[in-house]
């Protein structure tokens, strides 16, 4: 029983044990960036740990804060983020990227985004719970933005974006409904993590669709070749497909994983606030995950897991738990009454190929 | 001249209001994506990095690595450096892989180099954060269609978290 998702609860149901921390021996480090003019407190992620933090080894504050770190309230998100990366993530060196645009003039993501392209070590794991409709940016920014999130990829840094909570989303084109996908969200080069709930809303059960868990096919990017197999099995598979005219079934298709969503513990301000929702809770817990099985990888030799898709599709999601019942919400109209895509064997667009088992996870990932 | 993006959404978003006109004298800083090379090349060597099944599966290149591949061409630099000059950008600052340039100009100057410009202040979000953004499009010299992507710091307004409690609190007086 619990009253809530807490770093336990996480821990329980990825199967963490109390060991599956990082070794402090390691270079290994993660980070999650923020952009909006709110910050984590150090005081707050004491507290976090005091409440919820007792049964695992993890450290005691953020290592290292770039960009400008504002003296002003603590954001949920800032504090969310921060509090569930260094809980998954347990006892790894984390980052923060702060980038609330310095001056009045800059994009807070752009900054974010040539931060990377100007420090030669970065932490491994990066992960970011920003996005923007697709159909609101440019093609000559999302073509570019794409483009660095390549040389991320070269460089073999892990990112992870939040799939969004609109479910499949909605817009109207020419009268016409449509889903409405979101960026960077569909981008072919980063790895997307969707949102899932307990099937049991109070206690550690298997779990189901989160319906606000972002998901469709981009509207910009071709399939990659790494999902044409799990996509196209899909497709020809549902049951409960939408009508074709709402999505671009040749886009590229997200998410591509998940994890719990749903009613999450955050301190913020001192104050413990229950309930907090989103896959931008979602995406640090993955993200720790990942970071844990990086410090297996790195103190046996080998390579950071670096961008992820080509093997997570290959191998078929092994090492995750499937989620197969529940689907996400869309437009509410007569046609798709509010329904976007519903989850089923194997990967979709909902849930991608599911949540982090960790023991499972980390033995398929380990080699080569 | 040419529009580098004139498919960029420029309605205000929720939440946000225009304070008016920015005064010409004021300073902005402008972000210049300039345009890289052998992008194609990037995206093999990602495919063969991340591929396990390739030989090359795990030899990441290093920022220098993906520098050399990408910085832009003398030429792009080179022009892009000299139109900045001409029109009085001053403490621009590049990144590693020289493809991005980050100048700072008077707002007069600014809607001189970037004509349809027109800078206003903003306030809006959770945070009452104060922007200064453009309503109108800009456009660049034709000249400058093969050295640069989009200039940053016109159009886009700072993300807002999507994050929600559920269920929503209830306000009190509102409970039927």
């Amino acid at each position: 029983l619990h009253l809530g998702v807490t770093p336990s609860v996480i821990r329980k149901r990825y199967n963490l044990t109390s060991q599956d921390v990082g070794s402090g021996t390691s270079n290994n480090s993660q980070a999650c960036a923020q952009f909006l003019e709110q910050y984590f407190h150090d005081s707050d992620l004491a507290q976090f740990m005091r409440l919820f933090g007792g049964n695992f080894a993890h450290q005691a504050s953020v290592a290292r804060v770039v960009g400008q770190q504002g003296r002003g309230r603590a954001g949920i998100e800032a504090s969310l983020d921060v509090q569930y990366l260094m809980s998954a993530g347990a006892n790894i060196s984390t980052w923060v990227y702060s980038s609330p645009g310095r001056h009045e003039g800059q994009e807070p993501f752009l900054q974010w985004l040539m931060l990377l392209s100007n420090e030669s070590a970065l932490p491994h794991v990066h992960t970011v719970s920003y996005g923007d409709d697709e159909d609101s940016l440019s093609s000559a920014y999302i073509q570019r933005v794409n483009t660095e999130l390549m040389k991320a990829a070269a460089r073999g840094l892990t990112l992870l974006f939040a799939s969004g909570d609109s479910g499949a989303g909605c817009w109207s084109v020419s009268g016409r409904h449509q889903f409405r996908p979101t960026f960077p969200a569909s981008s072919p080069y980063v790895t997307t993590v969707g949102g899932t709930s307990f099937q049991e809303p109070f206690l550690i059960t298997n779990e189901i669709v989160d319906y606000i868990s972002g998901g469709g096919f981009s509207n910009v990017f071709p399939r990659p070749s790494y999902q044409e197999e799990a996509v196209t099995k899909f497709l020809s598979s549902s049951p409960h497909l939408p009508p074709s005219s709402y999505f671009n079934a040749s886009g590229r298709a997200y998410p591509d994983v998940a994890a719990l969503s749903d009613g999450y513990w955050v301190v913020s301000n001192r104050v413990p606030i229950p309930w907090v929702s989103g896959t931008s809770a979602s995406t640090p817990v993955f993200g720790g995950i990942l970071s844990l099985i990086n410090e297996h990888r790195i103190l046996s030799g080998r390579p950071p897991l670096g961008f992820l898709n080509p093997r997570l599709y290959q191998q078929h999601g092994a090492g995750l738990f499937d989620v197969t019942r529940g689907c996400h919400e869309s437009c509410l109209d007569e046609e798709v009454e509010g329904q976007g895509f519903c989850s089923g064997p194997g990967w979709d667009p909902v849930t991608g190929w599911g949540t982090p088992n960790f023991p499972a996870l980390l033995k398929t990932l380990l080699n080569p | 001249s040419y529009s580098p993006e004139p498919d960029q959404r420029r309605t205000l978003p929720p939440g946000w209001v225009s304070l008016g006109r920015a005064d010409p004298e004021e300073e902005l800083s402008l972000t210049f994506a300039l345009r890289q090379q052998n992008v194609e090349r990037l995206s093999e060597l990602v495919q063969a990095v991340s591929d396990p099944s390739s030989p090359q599966y795990g030899k990441y290149l290093t920022l220098e690595n993906v520098a050399d591949l990408v910085r832009p061409s003398p030429l792009t630099l080179h022009t892009v450096q000299k139109w900045l000059l001409a029109a009085g950008a001053q403490k621009c600052h590049s990144v590693i892989t020289q493809d991005f340039l980050t100048c700072w100009l008077s707002i007069r100057q600014a809607e001189l180099l970037l004509p349809g410009a027109e800078f206003h202040h903003y306030v809006g979000g959770p945070t009452e954060t104060h922007v200064v953004r453009s309503p109108h499009p800009y456009q660049l010299p034709q000249a400058l269609a093969p050295h640069v992507d989009f200039v940053g710091g016109l159009h886009r307004f700072p993300p807002t978290s999507s994050l929600r409690q559920r269920p929503e609190p209830q306000v009190t007086g509102t409970v039927g």
